[in-house]
Formats: structure tokens, sequence, C-alpha cells
């Protein structure tokens, strides 16, 4: 999985 | 982003500034359980270490540091303003922080994506916010007289969780290996735990009465 797509949520 | 994600978004903040006008005007923290504040308060330090090192966007950074500002002033608020202090139900709010926040360190040392301080901290924040509520859902079950201002916090918070999952639900179909076990299932959880209050607020609603919870 990709960090990138869900460090964008909060 | 997503309609269901932003609005997620703007009911979390929409929670947040409820119950900082409940604080800041009526000068009152009853029936606002301290226990879960600062458990929050936790999350979002513990989550948001990426502020410093990660450039996601404008909005996101402005939105971690609302809810780490706002978090920690709601803490501050509680404990120490002169007014605000003394409608704090102390007697009441009992529940043990440490009980969550151990078991939660100890899943997210075990299970997590990857074994590196800020991935361990980010997996421990969201074990963590599935059941930082607890606190405040024990204390509203022996408040008898539920204030609406709380209670429409309570609702918004819920309602924030259950849009994130239909936010999980469309970037999945939408975007390409969109699959985060350890956010999905700690969602859920987080909104099953609202399950409960939803069916009494909605009772309470529908029949025109004040919201109590069952004992």
């Amino acid at each position: 999985s990709n960090d990138t797509i869900t460090k964008d949520e909060l | 982003m997503n309609i269901f994600r932003l609005a997620g978004d703007m009911t979390h903040l929409a929670s947040v500034l409820v119950l900082l006008l409940k604080i800041h005007t009526i000068k009152s923290c009853a029936g606002v359980s301290l226990k879960t504040q600062e458990l929050y308060a936790l999350v979002f330090a513990t989550r948001y270490l990426d502020i410093v090192t990660d450039f996601i966007s404008v909005y996101n950074t402005v939105m971690k540091l609302i809810f780490l500002g706002s978090s920690f002033s709601i803490v501050w608020y509680i404990r120490h303003h002169r007014v605000v202090r003394r409608s704090y139900d102390k007697d009441q709010d009992t529940f043990r922080h440490y009980l969550l926040m151990i078991p939660c360190m100890l899943l997210a040392l075990f299970v997590h994506e990857k074994f590196t301080f800020k991935e361990v901290m980010w997996t421990f924040s969201l074990y963590l916010e599935a059941v930082a509520i607890l606190p405040q859902l024990v204390l509203l079950q022996r408040t008898r007289n539920i204030d609406n201002l709380t209670g429409q916090y309570v609702f918004l918070l819920g309602a924030y969780r259950g849009l994130y999952i239909f936010n999980w639900i469309y970037r999945y179909f939408t975007e390409p290996h969109f699959v985060h076990w350890i956010t999905w299932i700690a969602g859920v959880v987080q909104t099953l735990l609202y399950a409960d209050f939803f069916y009494y607020y909605f009772e309470s609603w529908k029949n025109n009465v004040r919201l109590q919870l069952p004992a």
C-alpha cells in the first residue's frame, strides 16, 4: 500500500 | 477529495466548534469527559508527527493545526480555566486512560504496516482514536440530563466517522490499490461504538424529549 494515500486523511 | 471526505472533515470541525462554543461562551464543561479530550489530544499529537516532515496540502496542514490546537486548548480549559474547571464532573468521569492506551500501544507495536517510529505512532493513533470516545459515552450514560450541545457534539463526532467510511468505499472504487485494512477496521470499530448512542439520539429527536441513555 502507498503511504501518501492514507496519510492525506485526517 | 470526494464529497464524503469533505463532509466528514466539516462534521469533525463542527463537532469541535460546538464543544468550544459550549466551553468558551457558556463557560461550562458539564457532561464533557476530560479523559476523552486528553485521549484525542494524544491521538492528534501522535498522528500528525508528519506535519513537520511531509507537506500534503495547505488544507491538510491547516486542518491538522486546527485539530491539534483545539484538542489541547479544550484540555487546558477543563483542567485550568478558573470558571470552566468548576463545572467538570470529576467524580463521574472515572474511566482510566491507560486501560485504553496500553492495549492500543501494544497492538500498534505488533500490528502495523511498517516498523518505524512514525508509522507505529500513526497506527497507535488510529487504534486509540477508535476507542477514545468510550470515557465520553460512559459519562453520558451516568449523566441523567444530557444538554443539547453535548449531545450534538457526540452526534457530530459519530457522523464524521460514518462519513469517513463512505469516503473509503468511494476511494476503493475510484482509486487504484486503495486498500488499507488497519485504517478501515479501526474506523469501522470506532463507528460501531456510536451505534447505541445514535439509536437513543434519534429516538429522543423523534419523540422530542431530552436525550437520556439507559443505565
